[in-house]
């Protein structure tokens, strides 16, 4: 494994972006998930409509919640295509499903895997490698005062609140961490992105990790 | 309304408060730092009820070889 790996070097990460006053960082971390894979196979790398994740997994909850696993098992049980976010803009709100004829252009998900890292996240770092950003389920209850820097302490395992997306590590200085993108807006944190220090499984980084195959 | 000023001015006291306690591990220069953001105002409850609302599906532990620990 390279000691650093990030994936916006490779430009296969979109800009940060916000969820606003609705709960549906599932949705952003999928779709971030899934817009990368498909930049990283070779096309331009494009936004893709959270919306309609939002609007059309109907076993999640829409702004009142969900499950990045749940959300992409959806996609890869229905095969429905993710048409580009300019056509199914956000909204921040749960509204009702729009469809789209399959010879309609979009990116469909083949297939994930959704593994717990607990104790191998050397093994995650692989797998980032391999199938490019990942999706994480996180407990970000301390996130509410974050500023910035590489967050050790006060993030609990086993009390997963919040999905993210993991773009990249570093293990070059005297902490490695994780490279993480939140869907808070560049504002918060690194400019959108927390730290997280890589072993032990902080904030929970590991218990639950998605790779999206296209 | 000043009520909800009122209101508001606890919570963001609040947040600092628990700032200090966070930084307070913080030592090494690469450490986290707490501090105002644009959660300040909200309460620990506002924020987990707005923000935290994703679930985490039972995942299989990674198969391949342990590397740590």
């Amino acid at each position: 494994l390279p000691a650093k790996f990030d994936w916006r070097d490779k430009a296969a990460v979109a800009p940060v972006r916000n969820q606003q006053a609705c709960g549906s960082c599932w949705a952003f971390s999928v779709v971030g998930a899934v817009q990368s894979a498909h930049a990283i196979e070779g096309s331009q790398l494009e936004q893709l409509s959270v919306q309609q994740v939002l609007d059309c997994s109907i076993k999640n909850e829409g702004c009142n919640g969900g499950s990045p696993v749940r959300a992409l098992n959806w996609l890869k049980q229905t095969r429905v295509k993710l048409v580009p976010q300019s056509e199914y803009p956000y909204k921040a709100k749960t509204g009702i499903c729009h469809f789209f004829s399959q010879s309609h252009d979009g990116v469909a998900v083949k297939n994930f895997a959704a593994h717990d890292f607990g104790g191998q996240e050397e093994a995650m770092m692989g797998q980032l490698l391999e199938h490019g950003p990942l999706a994480a389920v996180v407990d970000a209850v301390s996130w509410q005062d974050y500023q910035g820097g590489i967050i050790q302490h006060h993030c609990s395992s086993q009390w997963s609140n919040h999905a993210v997306l993991v773009v990249g590590y570093d293990t070059t200085g005297d902490i490695p961490y994780w490279i993480v993108q939140n869907s808070w807006g560049p504002t918060w944190g690194n400019e959108g992105y927390v730290y997280i220090k890589i072993g032990g499984n902080i904030c929970g980084i590991a218990d639950s990790v998605a790779a999206v195959i296209l | 309304s000043s009520e909800e000023l009122n209101r508001r001015r606890v919570y963001f006291q609040d947040a600092r408060k628990r700032q200090a306690y966070l930084n307070s591990f913080s030592t090494a220069p690469q450490s986290a730092k707490y501090g105002i953001n644009q959660f300040s105002d909200l309460s620990q409850k506002e924020f987990r009820d707005l923000y935290l609302r994703a679930s985490a599906d039972r995942a299989p532990h990674f198969s391949g070889p342990k590397t740590e620990g």
